[in-house]
This record gives structure tokens, C-alpha cells and sequence, in this order.
């Protein structure tokens, strides 16, 4: 495996779109496993998981109290590197969204 | 604010700090405080109280850990995640973990001060212990990323409105709130209380002091040889000289087993003869653990007992327990059961005690989960290479048992449970889900430990644990009736 870079040791504070996918699902805006499989899928399937994700994104620009933008914006960034409690904020149902 | 669901049936709560998982950074001390005034935040406003006792078995137990450190909420390290905590439960219900890896601060720092306040998490937190979730209001308690804490701290309206619809609001006495208000100084009253025992329960010193009031016996104390004609007066003196001295194990052990050693006391006393005396006081020797109860004595209550693991296997319906097993079909339980589990699936262990957990799977092969290890059986047949580790599973490898495993009929999806966390598990694959363990919280109402799960043919899933059993609202995610029913009237038809 090639050798751990500097800038990778920095990825807690390059926000990419892993890191906002990672944070989505660990505090209950995105349900975990949902987008590798969107990745999967090809034409409109892949453009609703699109939706689902800019969702995701509206949805923590609401709670967090921002501009809800649906973008991954500086705003955005500032709130996702904020220190915080470790608990979801939407307890997401195990049965929850029947993949499409 | 946002109620998770769970609540405390009680109000007068305990709580304690782990005895293991002690802050690295801090004083221990100086913590406590900090986190008996963060509880105080919600005594104030509801009719909470709570009382720090020194016990794992606190309802709030506050650790500080690392990393991963045994349950779905791993930390991350300085910053990002601080803390978390579990709703209201048993177990692991109610507890707080912080982040050691934190920089704690105990006292208010300045703003231009790096660090983080213990107060101010600790009370977000222990909004969580209490049944509270992330309120979207800024500048609230519960709102969920940190905001350091105001001098003369407050507890905001939306977090007091939020813990006093669950808990009611704080009763206060009238004359409290009076600040002239001084109590009179009444002399404290003393109580005699004249209590007439006639138990049998006495020092036994006594016992010795009662034979010789109430009977002329030859036993004479003093000298055990030469039998004594005539009873000698009461004399109270520490210790028989013919026992030995006692030590603190036979000391409590004779004031509490004393009665069923000494069969003159209590019921049978006074009428039967008395046994020689010199040995009857010695313990007798308790079976050692290893060694194997008779057959029979294991055999459970069919009427009265709680269940290892229930299954539905080829369309009947199994219930486990120790080493036997119900077999229940369309016209009802069978005749002659439970019989041993070994007389079905023989190849399971010989020393067999239990089994943790069962389920068919989708491919009608027969899972066993019995302590690490699983045992796969086609039929009555166990498939050749089992058993295998549940490492094998992808399953950690501290994990030392399973407790419940289930084909969900909601996504047809295989579930294990165990403690307080749960997996989802590809059969195709053969392993664990990747985000997995989760919280036990989501299945509302179940509790954590649970004894066993199943599907039957209603389509409904039922949770087991204790004696009980509770009908799972697959959409809603929660049990349907909070009290459980008794298993033995539903499943046994007792």
C-alpha cells in the first residue's frame, strides 16, 4: 500500500465529500451503506441518490442552524469540524428506506 | 426538545463513575463535583433527584475511554466527537462515556482558552441518560455541537420544558422558598420502639443461654466431657470454648445458615433430641461448579422457566432451554418433551449445558450459536467444518456469546444480537455487515441482554427475555405494549 502522506494524516480537516458522507451517516442524516449502492445503479437511480444526499446535506444545514444550501458549503465545513456529542441526531430506523 | 422514547420508571436516580474508567488527565475528586453539579442542572427543574453511590450498578455510570472502547460509538481523538450516552435503560442504560483524549477543563475558562468543558458536556449528556434527544435549538442544552457554558449557567427554557414533560416539574415546599424561613431548633425525639421477637434468628450465643434456661439438658458448656445434671444459670460469654474462634466467614455464615445446621431451632425446636455437638459445625462441602447436577434436577419447569433461544424450524416452533428443548407443531406441544437437544442434533458438544441461540436460515440449514463457537447443521446432520469461531462470522473477537439470531421478515435481512449491540449479517458473503455493531436502542422497548428473537408465522417478531416476551412493531420499531406477557401461558399454553 503506498505510504501514508501528510495531507492524508490532515483528512479530519480536508472536509471531501467521504469525510461529509462519513459524518451524514454517523449522526443520522444518511443511512449507512445507502450510497455504495447508488454508485452501483446507472442513469435516474443514480440521480436520486444524488437527491438523497443533497437531502442529507439540507437536512444538518437545518438542524445545525445555517444557510441550507444543499452544498457543501464553508458554512458547512465550519459546523462539520465544530466539536459535538457523539449520539446521532436522528435515530435512523433499522428497517428504515427499502433500497429502490 | 426531543423525547427519544425511553424514560426512567423511577426518579430518585443513582449514579457513579466507572471504577475502571477513570478520567487519565483529571482529578478524580474535582470530576465528581463537576458532574454532581451538571446533574444538578436537571434536579432543579424536575422531580429528579440524584444520589452518587459507589457501584458499577449505578442507573448513570460515567466513564472516560478511547477510541473503541466496546460499543457502537467509537471516539475519534482530540475534538470532533466529546461524549455520548445511552438513553434510559438497564445495563448499559443511562450511561455517559467521555472522550479521555479530551482536554478537560473542570473550571470555566476564558474564551481565548483552549479546552473543553467538562459541566457544560456532562449536562448535554446526562440529557441523554435522562431520555432527551439533540434538539435543533441553538443555544439550547441538547443542542447537539458544543457552545462552551455562560457564567451562573441556566437551564434553558426549551431543555426545561423537554425533562418536565417527562419527569413533572420540581415539587417545592412553600416554606422552603421563604428565604427568612428558619427551622426551629426541636430538640431531636428520641423513639423507643418495643419490639417483641420471638424469631429464631438470635445470636447464638443465646442459643446456648436458651437451652440452659428452658431445658434441663446435660450439655454442659464448660466442660463439653462430663455431662451436666443440673443447668447451670445463664452466662454470657463471648464464645463456647469448645468452638473454634470464629472468623469472619463462619461468623457470618452461622448467624445466616445457623438454622438449618442446628435443627433445634425455629420449627423443630423443642422436641426433637439434639445431635452430638462437637461436629455440627462444620460446613458441609458445597458441590464444586464442575461438577455435573443429576440428570434430572436440570430438567426445566415447562410452566415457570425463561427460554435460551426460540425458532421456528421447518414451520414448528422450538424453544430451548438448559439442555432441552420443546417441540411445538399445529396441533400443539408434543407429548414426552423436552427431550435432550443431543438426541436431535448429535453433534453438538457432549458436555452440552445450553445453547445461546438458534435460527434457520434462509438456505434451511440449522445455525447453533453455543458460547464462540457456531454449529451448523443440514437437518440433524452437522455440515462438515463446523464448528467454526464466530471471528469466522466477522464477528469480534471479544465477543463471547450470541444471544439472540433472527431472519427479519421486514427485509429478510439475518440479525445477531448480543449485550447491548447488534449486526446485521450477509448470508451471501458469509459476514457482518461493515457498520456494524449498532445500539440495541433502536429495537425501542426490548431493552438490552435479551434472550432470544424469532419470527413466527404470523410475520410478527417476538422479543424474549426473563419469563416474558414482548410483540415487536417491525414498522414502528418498538415494542407494541411495554409490559411483557408471560411465555408460559402464550407459548406453552400453561
Amino acid at each position: 500500500a503506498p505510504a501514508r502522506t501528510r495531507t492524508a494524516r490532515n483528512t479530519k480537516h480536508n472536509i471531501n465529500e467521504k469525510t461529509v458522507k462519513n459524518y451524514l451517516e454517523t449522526f443520522g442524516y444518511l443511512e449507512k451503506g445507502q450510497l455504495e449502492v447508488g454508485n452501483l445503479l446507472m442513469g435516474d437511480m443514480a440521480q436520486s441518490y444524488e437527491d438523497d444526499f443533497r437531502i442529507a446535506i439540507k437536512t444538518l444545514q437545518q438542524f445545525g442552524g445555517i444557510p441550507v444550501t444543499g452544498e457543501i458549503d464553508a458554512a458547512t465545513k465550519q459546523l462539520m469540524r465544530q466539536r459535538r456529542c457523539g449520539r446521532p441526531d436522528r435515530e435512523l430506523h433499522e428497517g428504515g428506506r427499502h433500497k429502490r | 426538545f426531543a423525547k427519544q422514547g425511553e424514560m426512567w420508571k423511577h426518579t430518585n436516580l443513582t449514579w457513579s463513575m466507572s471504577s475502571r474508567l477513570i478520567p487519565s488527565q483529571l482529578n478524580l475528586h474535582e470530576t465528581r463535583h463537576v458532574l454532581a453539579r451538571a446533574l444538578d442542572v436537571w434536579e432543579q427543574a424536575s422531580r429528579l433527584t440524584f444520589t452518587e453511590v459507589n457501584s458499577d450498578e449505578a442507573d448513570i455510570v460515567v466513564s472516560f475511554a478511547r477510541r473503541n472502547h466496546g460499543d457502537a460509538y467509537p471516539f475519534d481523538g482530540r475534538g470532533s466527537i466529546l461524549a455520548h450516552a445511552f438513553f434510559p435503560g438497564s445495563g448499559r442504560g443511562g450511561d455517559a462515556h467521555f472522550d479521555d483524549d479530551e482536554l478537560w477543563l473542570l473550571q470555566p475558562k476564558n474564551d481565548d482558552e483552549e479546552g473543553t468543558s467538562l459541566f457544560a458536556v456532562a449536562a448535554h449528556e446526562f440529557g441523554h441518560s435522562l431520555g432527551l434527544s439533540h434538539s435543533s435549538v441553538k443555544g439550547a442544552l441538547m443542542f447537539p455541537w458544543y457552545q462552551g457554558i455562560q457564567p451562573n449557567f441556566v437551564l434553558p427554557e426549551d431543555d426545561r420544558h423537554g425533562i418536565q414533560d417527562m419527569y413533572g416539574p420540581k415539587v417545592k415546599k412553600k416554606w422552603a422558598d421563604n428565604p427568612n424561613y428558619r427551622p426551629i431548633q426541636t430538640p431531636p425525639t428520641t423513639t423507643t420502639t418495643t419490639t417483641t421477637t420471638t424469631t429464631t434468628r438470635r445470636p447464638y450465643i443465646h442459643y446456648h443461654d436458651r437451652h440452659h434456661t428452658n431445658h434441663r439438658h446435660d450439655y454442659n458448656p464448660r466442660n463439653p466431657e462430663k455431662p451436666n445434671y443440673y443447668p447451670t444459670p445463664p452466662t454470657y460469654y463471648p464464645i463456647p470454648p469448645h468452638h473454634p474462634r470464629p472468623t469472619p466467614e463462619t461468623t457470618t455464615r452461622s448467624v445466616t445458615n445457623r438454622p438449618a445446621r442446628y435443627p433445634n431451632v425455629g420449627h423443630e425446636y423443642p422436641s426433637h433430641p439434639r445431635p452430638n455437638y462437637p461436629n455440627h459445625n462444620v460446613p458441609k462441602a458445597k458441590p464444586s461448579p464442575t461438577v455435573r447436577p443429576t440428570p434430572s434436577s436440570d430438567i426445566p419447569d415447562t410452566c415457570n422457566t425463561s427460554y435460551d433461544a426460540v425458532a421456528l424450524i421447518r414451520g414448528e416452533l422450538f424453544i430451548f432451554k438448559n439442555r432441552y428443548h420443546w417441540r411445538i407443531g399445529s396441533q400443539g406441544r408434543y407429548p414426552q418433551y423436552p427431550i435432550e437437544i443431543s438426541r436431535m442434533w448429535s453433534g453438538l458438544p457432549k458436555d452440552l449445558t445450553h445453547v445461546d441461540a438458534v435460527y434457520e436460515r434462509p438456505d434451511k440449514k440449522i445455525a447453533f450459536f453455543v458460547g464462540r463457537k457456531l454449529y451448523l447443521f443440514d437437518s440433524q446432520y452437522l455440515v462438515r467444518g463446523y464448528p467454526k469461531p464466530l471471528t469466522h462470522l466477522g464477528l469480534p473477537e471479544s465477543l463471547e456469546k450470541i444471544d439472540a439470531a433472527m431472519v427479519w421478515g421486514h427485509n429478510d435481512k439475518t440479525y445477531f444480537y448480543s449485550g447491548t449491540m447488534y449486526w446485521k449479517f450477509d448470508e451471501e458473503e458469509g459476514r457482518v455487515e461493515l457498520d456494524y455493531p449498532r445500539d440495541m436502542s433502536m429495537w425501542k422497548g426490548v431493552g438490552y441482554n435479551i434472550d432470544s428473537v424469532f419470527q413466527w408465522r404470523d410475520g410478527k417478531t417476538y422479543f424474549f427475555k426473563g419469563k416474558g416476551f414482548w410483540k415487536f412493531n417491525d414498522l414502528h420499531m418498538r415494542v407494541e405494549h411495554e409490559r411483557q406477557l408471560p411465555s408460559a401461558t402464550f407459548w406453552m399454553k400453561c
